[in-house]
Order: structure tokens, then sequence, then C-alpha cells
């Protein structure tokens, strides 16, 4: 499963 | 990507550029508040520790480069030039901004997305950049007359969080797993500590006249 992108946000 | 963030990146990129030509053109820092700026330096270097690590896309990367190489260059230039530290008003930005450092790291301890040292340090970030306007709009207030750039500049960092409101909402009707609560939250609250600032810019722009903030 991929990992979730943490965070996508600037 | 959606045009709500893109604009909002865009407009937080604005802001900085504002803030670059009215220090590169003027020579001049007066009206910016140094420990506003500081703490904008440090919520970059805690957000983007992810940096070198995970790679989203070169956009992201680009951009998280530009944050991190301008907030540095302000704070070392109203530290350092010779003619802009010499405008800065000292006197005047005397924010105890330490209070926000830490009543931040202290939520971040308590409320984050995953108790790890990365997510902790982001949550960190989150919480002290929407308090990171106040030692700026303090200073705002007592020096009386804000001149145009100032404004400007304030004002498009006030937009870029608002227009990030809307990137959640959109993510959200999009996504419903897509909860972003932390950011969120703190994103509403950023943008509410402009509230006043936005009103008096809106008068301002409305009767044509130099912005003023009541002291």
């Amino acid at each position: 499963k991929q990992q979730p992108r943490s965070h996508d946000e600037l | 990507m959606n045009i709500f963030r893109f604009l909002g990146d865009m407009t937080h990129l604005i802001s900085i550029l504002i803030l670059l030509l009215k220090i590169y053109a003027t020579k001049s820092c007066s009206g910016i508040s140094l420990k506003t700026q500081e703490l904008y330096a440090l919520v970059f270097l805690t957000r983007y520790l992810d940096l070198f690590t995970d790679f989203i896309s070169v956009y992201n990367t680009v951009m998280k480069l530009v944050f991190i190489a301008s907030s540095l260059a302000i704070v070392w230039c109203m530290r350092n030039h010779p003619l802009v530290r010499r405008s800065y008003d000292k006197q005047l930005d005397t924010f105890r901004h330490y209070f926000l450092l830490l009543a931040s790291f202290l939520l971040a301890l308590l409320l984050h997305e995953k108790f790890a040292f990365q997510e902790v340090l982001w949550a960190f970030s989150i919480y002290l950049e929407a308090v990171a306007i106040l030692p700026q709009l303090v200073l705002l207030q007592r020096s009386g007359n804000v001149d145009n750039l100032t404004g400007q500049y304030v004002f498009f960092l006030g937009a870029y969080r608002a227009l990030y409101i809307f990137n959640w909402i959109y993510r959200y009707f999009i996504d419903p797993h897509f909860t972003r609560w932390i950011a969120c939250v703190s994103g509403l609250v950023q943008t509410a500590l402009y509230a006043d600032f936005f009103y008096y810019y809106f008068i301002s722009w409305k009767n044509n006249a130099k912005l003023q903030l009541p002291a």
C-alpha cells in the first residue's frame, strides 16, 4: 500500500 | 493541485516578492516586523524538513526552496544590511514573540497527526504560522501610517491562507476522506486575525485614502 503522501501542500 | 491552492501559493509568492521589492528598492524595512519575519523563517524551516526525503513535484520542491531562501534573506537583510537595519523600528517591534513559539510548540506536542519528530514539527509550523503575523499587526497599529508596499504585503499574506481555506473545502468535496483539521482550523484562525486589517484595507481602497490603522 503506497504510503499516503504526508503533506503535499506548502 | 487545484486552482484555489495554486492561486494561494501565487498570492503567497507575490507577498514575498512585494516585501523583497520594498526592501531592495527603498533599502528600508520601516513598518516591517523583524520578529514576524523570524517566525516565518522558522515556520518554513520546520515545515519543509521533508524537502530532501519526500519528493512530491518539481513545483513543490522549488516553492519550498524559494520560501526558505527568501525568508532567510529577509531576516539576514534586516539584521545585517547596514542601510536596511538602520530603518528597522526596533523600539516599536516589541511583541514578545517567544510566547508564540512556546505556545505553538506546546500545542504541537498535544495536537498532531502522529507523534513523530517530523509530524510534531509540522504541526508546530502550522500553529506558529497562524500567529506569526501578530507582531507585524501590532507594529502597524503602533506606527500609524502604513506605507503602500507594506500594506500590500500584509494584504496578500492574509489573502493566501484565505484561498487555502477554499482549497481545503474543495479537497473535502472531492475526497471526503481528506481531512486536514489541524491545517484547516489553524488556517481559519490565521485568516480571522487579519479581519480588522482587511476591513481598514478595504476602507482605504474604497475612499482611495491612505491605509490608517487605529492605534
